[in-house]
């Protein structure tokens, strides 16, 4: 018998650390007086960062890039809160009972009270708590990432065969993963799966907040950022 | 794709993907 040859798909886990971006930071703009608008300007304009960094990043997916430019849009604009949050959640991981927006800027309850972000602080927060029972793993993070993008569930798919095989190739090199380095624990990578639902949901829910922040008008917006909003609603 | 303007504009930007 000829040597087991190395699977390609452990490879797509390794390949996407590698494509893993660089932190970036809040800088919140030292010259304006602390404020709920000033901490949602702070936030808008780093998501709007983010969000360019997150498109570069994409691109990196195994089989993302052989998609439509229409279908590469789609899927991007369904899930960039979701890819957001998940980077929110996994640098939160180290802490207790904090968000890490970036890493120098850290949200406490009473911080994301006063800015109106106390739901969204709860259920990311919920999150944060089942990944870290879960201790996941940066690999399992990264792929969870990719998952996420592969399966927004985009109403506007025009090959979704194509974007099957996408998702697909991402399920088997979690599941890959966990069979080789978790198997303890047979179920994990389903368990993995089964947070997705949350991810949605407070998903959801971030961007409909930050929708009506828009519609009111008083937080400056960068186009990217209300662009995807726009996108999504 | 006018509305999506900045994402298409990305998207389109030449990065070459690894390929595996």
């Amino acid at each position: 018998l000829p040597p087991p040859t190395k699977k390609p798909l452990t490879k797509i886990v390794s390949h996407l650390l590698v494509a893993e971006p660089e932190k970036i930071y809040a800088m919140p703009d030292p010259t304006m007086p602390e404020s709920d608008i000033k901490a949602l300007t702070t936030l808008c304009d780093l998501a709007d960062r983010e969000l360019v960094v997150i498109i570069g990043w994409a691109k990196h997916i195994p089989g993302f890039s052989t998609l439509s430019l229409g279908d590469q849009m789609s899927l991007l604009q369904s899930a960039w809160m979701e890819i957001l949050i998940l980077s929110i959640v996994f640098r939160s991981l180290p802490y207790e009972d904090e968000l890490v927006y970036a890493e120098d800027y850290i949200m406490d309850e009473e911080h994301s009270r006063l800015t109106g972000l106390l739901d969204l602080y709860v259920s990311i927060l919920q999150l944060v708590r089942k990944y870290k029972k879960l201790k996941v793993e940066k690999e399992e993070f990264v792929t969870l990432k990719a998952i996420a993008l592969a399966n927004s569930d985009s109403m506007h798919i025009e090959d979704m065969e194509a974007v099957q095989k996408l998702q697909d190739a991402l399920h088997e090199a979690l599941q890959d993963y966990e069979s080789s380095q978790h198997q303890e624990d047979p179920r994990r990578a389903g368990k993995l799966l089964m947070t997705l639902p949350l991810l949605r949901q407070t998903a959801t829910k971030a961007v409909q907040h930050f929708y009506s922040i828009k519609v009111q008008g008083k937080v400056p917006m960068h186009k990217l950022f209300l662009e995807m909003l726009e996108a999504k609603v | 794709k006018e509305k999506h303007k900045i994402l298409h504009q990305l998207l389109q930007n030449s990065t070459s993907p690894v390929d595996l």
